[in-house]
């Protein structure tokens, strides 16, 4: 199965 | 106070009905240099990112920075008041809980106004870095409009894959499989049917069709989109909006577990 990631995972907050 | 003025008032019309099955509401934050937008999907997979330039405006004025909460398919109600030829001026009073929108016809013969009332929505931004990309590809909008909505009826997920052969879209499903590979093409007199395929490096990624397809909702915007595309980072779906800014798409990609 393919998951996704959070966007969270890729840009960090600010 | 915030007052904004774009006489082109179907170009807001357009952004609202690009986001509004993506985002359901979100804050526009305005400031002197004009109004953004950041917000995810209610999954988080996908963010869409606004621009819009104080000078791409017909009139902007903004004294204070703030944020104003939408609720887009609120939004789009009033926005479907406006005549596709109407000028369009919002306003706000500094931390207003609503957001006045003007519609005057062409003529001036017909004025309207409209209040959307404004909403108190926690938001977080993210800090989205500028980067290089392995592939940048420019494309006639309606071209990646007509890929996303052929293949989602084949399958679930795409594999983007760009190479110098080209830009390959790859998918299946039950009825079978489809692949669309576009080429590299400048030979049309008008830009906006060329395909342009900037490579670093080959890269090849799945993304949910879905996603892609909803972003095609902005395909009015403009006439070319552009795909960036690196390994193992979000795809960046980009429409410019004319002079005033524009409106990009973040798609996660599909990771094998």
């Amino acid at each position: 199965a393919a998951g996704q990631k959070s966007m969270t995972s890729f840009f960090a907050k600010k | 106070m915030f007052e904004a003025k774009i006489s082109q008032g179907s170009v807001l019309k357009k952004l609202v009905e690009a986001l509004k099955e993506l985002v359901t509401e979100g804050n526009i934050d305005v400031s002197p240099s004009g109004m953004s937008l950041q917000a995810m999907d209610s999954s988080h997979v996908c963010l869409v990112s606004l621009v819009l330039r104080d000078d791409g405006f017909d009139h902007f004025r903004c004294d204070r920075n703030m944020p104003m909460g939408i609720h887009f398919a609120n939004f789009s109600k009033i926005l479907k008041c406006a005549g596709n030829d109407d000028a369009i001026t919002l306003k706000a009073e500094d931390n207003a809980d609503q957001l006045t929108l003007m519609f005057e016809s062409s003529n001036q013969d017909r004025i309207s106004d409209f209040d959307l009332k404004l909403m108190s929505i926690e938001s977080e931004h993210l800090g989205i870095p500028d980067q290089d990309y392995s592939a940048e590809i420019k494309m006639p909008a309606s071209e990646y409009q007509r890929i996303v909505r052929d293949l989602t009826s084949i399958g679930d997920t795409v594999l983007i894959s760009a190479t110098k052969e080209g830009i390959k879209f790859s998918t299946s499903g039950d009825v079978g499989t489809a692949n669309v590979t576009l080429r590299h093409n400048t030979t049309s007199e008008k830009q906006e049917e060329h395909t342009i395929i900037d490579l670093k490096e080959p890269v090849a990624l799945t993304f949910a069709l879905r996603y892609l397809k909803n972003f095609s909702n902005a395909t009015a915007l403009a006439p070319q989109v552009k795909l960036s595309l690196t390994k193992d980072l979000p795809i960046v779906v980009e429409y410019q909006v004319g002079e005033l800014g524009n409106i990009r798409f973040y798609l996660a990609p599909k990771i094998d577990d």
